[in-house]
């Protein structure tokens, strides 16, 4: 799963 | 970082200056779509607002920034100082039909039901049709300036870029966002025919002329 804070694209 | 990732930002960042370049120069917004601007504006908005919450790095910082700060600003041109030039009447793409299907998928298909989570989802997928306002436009005056396929080649590019960097990103990190991918495959394959005809013709020095 994907840890939702880590969303470091633009 | 990834060289995929970073050619994907620049050429977005490309797009959005030859925009405002052509808007800025030219003093009209003529052949371009209000209503997709709106659309990437509110995706920005909604994107980024953990600009406040979450510290990526400088460099996330700045381009976010940026990508708010000439999406606003695009508007403020098209709305308000070149309003005359803008072209209303070809302008009309039904917005509440992406809207609300991107509204509600968001809310069902999600990583988080949290408020962040859902507005970066949101935005995912607004991202991935916002176009088609002005994709429809083009399709309905039958034709569009080459600066402004430039602008969409520029635009169109950077989320096939991304695509080759989630698929490095996978290799390379075993990192993968499924959301983010099926966005972007569906935002890619919508530029497919605008491409075919960039390749064909303006590369060639003819105008962008779509069979209308």
């Amino acid at each position: 799963g994907l840890d939702t804070d880590e969303h470091d694209e633009l | 970082m990834n060289v995929f990732r970073l050619a994907g930002d620049m050429s977005h960042l490309l797009a959005i200056i030859i925009l405002l370049l052509k808007i800025w120069k030219t003093r009209s917004c003529a052949g371009i779509s209000g209503r997709s601007q709106l659309l990437f504006a509110l995706t920005y908005t909604a994107r980024y607002l953990d600009l406040v919450t979450n510290w990526v790095s400088l460099y996330n910082t700045v381009m976010k920034v940026f990508f708010i700060a000439t999406s606003y600003a695009t508007i403020y041109l098209m709305y308000l100082k070149f309003k005359a030039t803008y072209d209303s009447n070809h302008d009309t793409f039904r917005v509440e039909f992406l809207l609300l299907p991107v509204t509600i998928l968001a809310l069902v298909l999600n990583h988080e039901f949290s408020f962040m989570e859902i507005l970066w989802t949101f935005s995912i997928y607004l991202e991935a049709v916002a176009i088609l306002p002005q994709l429809f436009m083009v399709s309905k005056t039958g034709e569009a300036e080459s600066i402004t396929s430039h602008y969409l080649f520029a635009l169109g590019s950077y989320r096939l870029l991304y695509i080759f960097n989630w698929i490095w990103r996978y290799y390379t990190e075993e990192y993968y966002d499924l959301i983010a991918i099926i966005a972007g495959v569906v935002q890619t394959v919508l530029y497919c025919d605008f491409f075919y005809l960039y390749f064909t013709k303006v590369l060639k020095g003819k105008k962008l002329q779509l069979p209308a």
